[in-house]
């Protein structure tokens, strides 16, 4: 059975890696039932991630942002800071895709905190980028241009010219 | 992302772009 487990999320990521989104999350449901059978919760919060990860190429954006939820409820009981971070960052640009700014907002911030703290210059340049975003479709061009700002300085330290 | 501006969802095209090859392995 857990051989099992592990061929279904197997199976999921190669569905997913062949673009075939809807066979991907049927694997991972299968391997999250698995997961929960052996209160694995380390391959619970991948099952999260994944079909998280598969739900937003499906177009379901609010089912995609129900699997990060729980990814992120997961890491902070894990106490897996970088899948924290990781998790906001998805909830972020996954709230921009329905168009909820103030929410984005609100995890882009959330990822900016923990990248910061686990001093990750290019999660915290994508925050900015993203936080610069959020801001502006918000009509708040005060702080969109603080975050482009930082954005610009931190790319600049990464000699990132694009 | 017909209703939005393309400079607002650079960013998200981005993170899109890297999701895209994103697996959670075994």
């Amino acid at each position: 059975r857990a051989a099992q487990g592990r061929a279904y999320g197997n199976l999921g990521n190669t569905h997913y890696l062949l673009g075939n989104f809807q066979n991907a999350v049927v694997s991972h449901e299968q391997r999250l039932l698995i997961a929960k059978e052996f209160g694995d919760r380390s391959a619970e919060r991948r099952a999260y991630s994944n079909l998280g990860n598969a739900f937003i190429f499906l177009g379901e954006f609010e089912m995609a942002a129900e699997y990060y939820k729980r990814t992120l409820q997961l890491a902070r009981q894990l106490k897996d800071r970088a899948v924290e971070a990781q998790s906001c960052y998805s909830l972020g640009n996954t709230y921009t895709l329905l168009q909820d700014f103030e929410k984005a907002i609100d995890y882009h911030l959330k990822h900016l905190v923990i990248a910061k703290e686990l001093s990750d210059r290019v999660g915290e340049g994508r925050a900015c980028w993203s936080l610069g975003n959020a801001y502006t479709a918000l009509g708040n061009h005060d702080q969109a241009v603080h975050f482009a700002e930082r954005h610009l300085e931190i790319s600049r330290e990464l000699g990132d010219r694009n | 992302f017909h209703r939005m501006n393309l400079m607002q969802v650079d960013s998200v095209q981005r993170w899109m772009d890297d999701l895209m090859v994103m697996t959670e392995c075994e």
